[in-house]
């Protein structure tokens, strides 16, 4: 499963 | 970042910052709904817990704080403060949003990237987003006479929503692995919302009169 990304919008 | 994504983060940040002014400078918040108000802290909050536990960059460190804090003082001015708290219109400002809120959170639990708290609630603050601006459309059709600054407001408003689709598409095209489908459709739905309210802004802008929505 993969990673989950960091949230990098507003 | 690219341009896109920028110009929605400014579009934004002038849309809170065009309610402030149109706040302090009247001392008024007539046409404004404070339940949009109040769902957009609600977003804010439950989105930016990241603050604790993530760090991308100092500018969107600033900008969440920035949200954060501005949402926070325009419902305490207009649930709290001696003089706007009298102009707001409670009487039209009746749409139910906690339906939104209960209906947002039960889809979060459900539809998700991961199931965690942080995960859940970020969910939950992109749906909720995609709804919040419904009260205050709703407002703005009711009491037919809407004020410039609230048109300016709303039309802002809208303004990052396009900026933020255009930024997706961008993101989409140039990077390899960008995949972000529950914000991009949560982000369609609620450009969509605004369609009709441009449609009557740029009517009004081309014959140069005053923004009249139809009852």
């Amino acid at each position: 499963e993969p990673e989950t990304e960091a949230h990098d919008e507003l | 970042m690219n341009i896109f994504r920028f110009a929605g983060d400014m579009t934004h940040l002038i849309s809170i910052l065009v309610l402030l002014l149109k706040i302090y400078a009247t001392k008024s918040c007539s046409g404004i709904s404070l339940k949009t108000q109040e769902l957009y802290a609600i977003v804010f909050v439950a989105r930016y817990l990241d603050l604790f536990t993530d760090f991308i960059s100092v500018y969107n460190t600033v900008m969440k704080l920035v949200f954060i804090g501005c949402s926070l003082a325009i419902v305490w001015c207009m649930r709290l403060h001696r003089v706007v708290r009298r102009t707001y219109n409670k009487d039209v400002d009746t749409f139910r949003h906690y339906f939104l809120v209960l209906g947002c959170f039960l889809l979060a639990l459900f539809v998700h990237e991961k199931f965690t708290f942080q995960e859940v609630l970020w969910a939950f603050s992109i749906y909720l987003e995609a709804v919040a601006i419904l009260p205050q459309l709703v407002l703005l059709q009711r009491s037919g006479n809407v004020d410039n600054l609230t048109v300016q407001y709303v039309f802002f408003l809208g303004a990052y929503r396009a900026f933020y689709i255009l930024n997706w598409i961008y993101r989409y095209l140039t990077e390899p692995h960008f995949g972000r489908w529950i914000a991009s459709v949560a982000g369609l739905v609620q450009t969509a919302l605004y369609a009709d309210f441009f449609y009557y802004y740029f009517i009004s802008w081309k014959n140069n009169a005053k923004l009249q929505l139809p009852a």
